[in-house]
């Protein structure tokens, strides 16, 4: 099981459609400061389910979508789609325990009237539900909230947190 | 509750001690409670002697701190392996031979899972097997650069960027 | 007390602007008090558009925010100017294009003040007029290394730090 | 005005006499992690006088003697002192109200009996005091805890820090 590709549509700088192809092994991303590096582990997040959108360094979830920066028009919804292979390869069993070789994993937010947002989730274009999500990458080991997905900032912190803190962080794990 | 802990610290310790001793040979680190006893009471700490030095968190440099925290997050890791990692600028206040040896390592680990590294750093550039150039072109929308390969993503980190 | 601070507020608030423009040319900046009338039951908030964004500080990314706060820095140093400033790793999280411009800067308020700057980056070792090498030969005993010029310093920059 | 030199003596990792000559404009400071040169900075504020020993990176003064590393002898005390030029150059008046072309400011800390912490501040040799100290420094504008002096970290903690926490940082200005 590996992430094949991450498909973004107006989720926070990346405007319209853009889909970033990867690759098994060592993939390393760089650019310029600002450019948006830091927004593609936010698009990962929120697909695998963080514990709150605190973490996707947005007040709230509208600040996901595409907010045109100084001369665009901002979007009115936002989607990003993780793609895992998920193969059977050398005889062994599916990691995600659903009977397909690519597993497409699709959240939707938009903007509806007064500003309140419908979030909505997909998995291989149906209708799905984040506890779903949840069950289906927790059992693979993929979760959203663990020291898998380390974002800027996270060594500091760990570094630098009380004690107290630090022993939090192992019951998480536990 | 406290078996738990107990149980998965002293897994994540052994793990801790064997990557730390991995990232800076020579040294030794350890995770200890404080209060071993009653441990949900007290904390647990991060004990890490460089090489050559005398020991205590306190004592060490933003450098040392970052790397006796960066084998205790593939400590945690190892505890729960997953088929894919995402690590953002890890390697920001790290020497050219720490951010080597941290990079080699997730070179290593990449053999048995995906890691996606975010980076600024040309030691880190240079052991990936991939590379993905992202920019702006001063109008705030994020792309992808096609053909990016490893010749560029290396004279990304030695250039001033605004050639991207 | 509430006079002082207004008073203080309006000529670092100028500072920060101007200091801004010049770090993210493009770009705009300013502080603002949360409650004017009453500033100390609000906070003091540092408001910052890239060029080509749109503004808010949550939105801005880890360089991004780095910029601000530098100007902010440089901005209160201009408030009280020093003999001599002491700058640790303050580009560390910089893209190269962003640390050039902050070392340059540095530069420029070095001919009216001594500067000090620990630095990784190849880009500020190059742009300073005098470079000071720090080792510990594995022993944990710091020293200076004599003979340490401008080419030894930007060699540091690029290789591995072990030769030291 | 000008910081001439920076001499340690058993200076936290700096063992015995170590003297750092310094120049007029843009120095830069390099070296492998942990080889000692925020300790520098921890020199200079231990002169000046920081708000605290906290921000020394000490849990209490006795941490910033020399203590031997892994294989050597701790040493019983330690000593810092800054020294400035102080020539009344161009004809204008010396900005230390000092008649001196050259002005040294000593920190001292011996280890007494049962762990207690005796300090001394010499000035050209003779003794002198903390208060006098800060009253030198800031008539000439050199405060110890303003920032002046950037401390490693302090640029992201100042971006990250509340709103309210950065006004306090403008009323210590004030
Ligand atoms: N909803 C949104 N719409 C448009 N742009 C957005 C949105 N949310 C964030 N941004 C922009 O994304 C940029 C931040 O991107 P990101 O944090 O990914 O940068 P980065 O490449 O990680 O940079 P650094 O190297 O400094 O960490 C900001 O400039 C911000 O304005
Ligand atoms: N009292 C002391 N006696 C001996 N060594 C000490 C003492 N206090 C601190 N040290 C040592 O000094 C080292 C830290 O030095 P410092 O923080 O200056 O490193 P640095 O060069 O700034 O590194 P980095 O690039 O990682 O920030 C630590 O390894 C620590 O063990
Ligand atoms: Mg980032
Ligand atoms: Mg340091």
């Amino acid at each position: 099981m590996h992430l094949v590709a991450l498909e973004l549509e107006n989720f926070k700088s990346f405007k319209g459609e853009v889909t970033i192809p990867l690759s098994e092994g060592f993939t390393a991303v760089t650019g310029p400061n600002g450019s948006g590096k830091s927004n593609i582990g936010d698009a990962i997040q929120f697909v695998l389910g963080p514990k709150s959108s605190k973490s996707l360094r947005a007040q709230n979830l509208k600040q996901l979508i595409y907010n045109g920066g100084e001369k665009g028009r901002a979007a009115k919804f936002c989607k990003a789609t993780l793609v895992f292979s998920n193969s059977s390869r050398n005889g062994g069993r599916r990691r995600l325990k659903l009977d397909a070789d690519e597993v497409r994993l699709t959240r939707t937010i938009k903007l509806g009237r007064k500003d309140n947002i419908n979030s909505a989730y997909h998995l291989n274009e149906r209708p799905s539900s984040a506890t779903e999500f949840r069950r289906l990458l927790t059992e693979a080991g993929a979760r959203g909230d663990g020291y898998n997905i380390v974002l800027q900032g996270d060594v500091t912190q760990l570094a630098i947190m009380s004690g107290r803190a630090r022993r939090r962080v192992l019951e998480d794990v536990a | 509750r406290k078996e738990r802990l107990t149980a998965v610290l002293e897994i994540v310790s052994d793990n801790f001690t064997r990557t730390y001793a991995h990232l800076q040979p020579g040294g030794h680190g350890e995770l200890k409670l404080e209060n071993p006893k009653k441990p949900f009471e007290g904390g647990l700490e991060m004990w890490a002697r460089p090489p050559g030095k005398a020991s205590g968190l306190n004592l060490l440099s933003g450098g040392e701190k970052s790397m006796a925290a960066l084998a205790l997050i593939f400590a945690i890791q190892d505890y729960e392996p997953s088929p894919f990692y995402y690590f953002d600028e890890v390697d920001q206040n790290l020497d050219t031979f720490n951010a080597e040896a941290t990079a080699s390592l997730c070179k290593l680990r990449a053999q048995s899972a995906q890691f996606i590294m975010v980076t600024l750093r040309k030691v880190s550039l240079e052991m990936a097997d991939h590379h993905i150039g992202i920019t702006h072109a001063g109008d705030g929308c994020s792309r992808m650069i096609t053909d990016f390969g490893r010749e560029a993503a290396i004279e990304v980190g030695d250039a001033a960027y605004v050639e991207l």
